[in-house]
């Protein structure tokens, strides 16, 4: 619930940081320009910012969901497996603690156990795939996001760690979910944490990249880029598309006006530093 | 100032929180 609250400020910061400042500043920075639309480019650069992160979900979101369907089996199949194995007895270190949180009701089970072992091996391939697709979209959505830490560095310190923490709030129960994904697709806990570090690295090119496609070392200069729309573009879409449908599906009213109440706070927040 | 120094460690930072669920 805390969590929930603090992804509110996230969204309500990221909104703040967009309409208060990123976008106001990327058109004050395209007044130089008096052929052209005012805000065309940096409306094209926000656009594009949208589009890029709405792709890379809209392709990826259909092999996590498939991998979401197929699901483990019962813990009562797991407790009646081992109990076929082990000849009725659970061996020490066994017991019901593991997986199953003692919520199994063993005695009742009847012995399919078997079946449900060959039906398992026949789903493993595609899950294995599942879990290496979901590491490639993390991966993108990593670069993503070190475009977006490196680009608001490069506008200002403030900018840079708003963007950070906010990313970073937001990113903590997507990766525990991608870590679940990948357990789930048959990776050890060590596997999948280097895989998790590697999908990390791709967050260090992203930031590279922002850093080198700016093609400036001042940070003045780097408010008339790309980057500054771009980024304003993936923070709507982070915050709009990604965050706040998981907010409104909040049933209690008390948590509702919480999370509004940080949402609101984010917005003021940011007002306060812009202002 | 140097932005680049920052930012890596913000992507860093964002990255190692792929292994929070091995704590």
């Amino acid at each position: 619930k805390f969590l929930k609250v603090l992804l509110s400020f996230a969204v309500g910061g990221l909104l703040g940081d967009v309409f208060l400042h990123l976008l106001p500043e990327a058109w004050e920075g395209e007044k130089n320009t008096p052929s052209e639309h005012p805000s065309l480019r940096s409306g094209l650069w926000v656009l594009s910012g949208i589009l890029i992160f709405t792709i890379v979900e809209k392709i990826f979101s259909g092999y996590t969901n498939a991998d979401e369907e197929n699901p483990q089996p019962k813990c009562v199949e797991i407790a009646n497996c081992l109990l076929r194995k082990t000849g009725g007895k659970i061996p020490d270190g066994h017991n019901n603690s593991e997986g199953c949180a003692g919520a199994c009701d063993i005695e009742d089970v009847p012995n399919g156990c078997f079946l449900r072992e060959r039906e398992q091996k026949q789903k493993e391939q595609p899950k294995k795939v599942a879990g290496y697709l979901n590491l490639m979209a993390n991966s993108i959505d990593n670069f993503t996001h070190g475009l977006a830490v490196a680009g608001s560095f490069l506008v200002s310190f403030r900018h840079g760690v708003l963007a950070t923490f906010a990313i970073l709030l937001h990113e903590i129960p997507h990766e525990v979910g991608d870590f679940a994904i990948l357990l789930r697709s048959g990776f050890s806990r060590w596997d999948a944490a280097r895989a998790q570090l590697l999908t990390a690295g791709a967050g260090l090119l992203g930031a590279l990249v922002a850093i080198g496609g700016s093609g400036v070392t001042s940070a003045m200069e780097a408010r008339t880029s790309w980057i500054m729309p771009f980024t304003a573009g993936g923070f709507l879409h982070i915050a709009l598309v990604t965050v706040l449908p998981d907010l409104l599906k909040e049933e209690e009213k008390v948590e509702s006006i919480k999370q509004l109440l940080a949402l609101i706070f984010g917005i003021l927040l940011m007002a306060l530093m812009t202002a | 100032y140097t932005p680049w120094v920052f930012s890596l460690l913000g992507s860093m930072v964002i990255g190692l929180a792929g292994i929070l669920p091995l704590i």
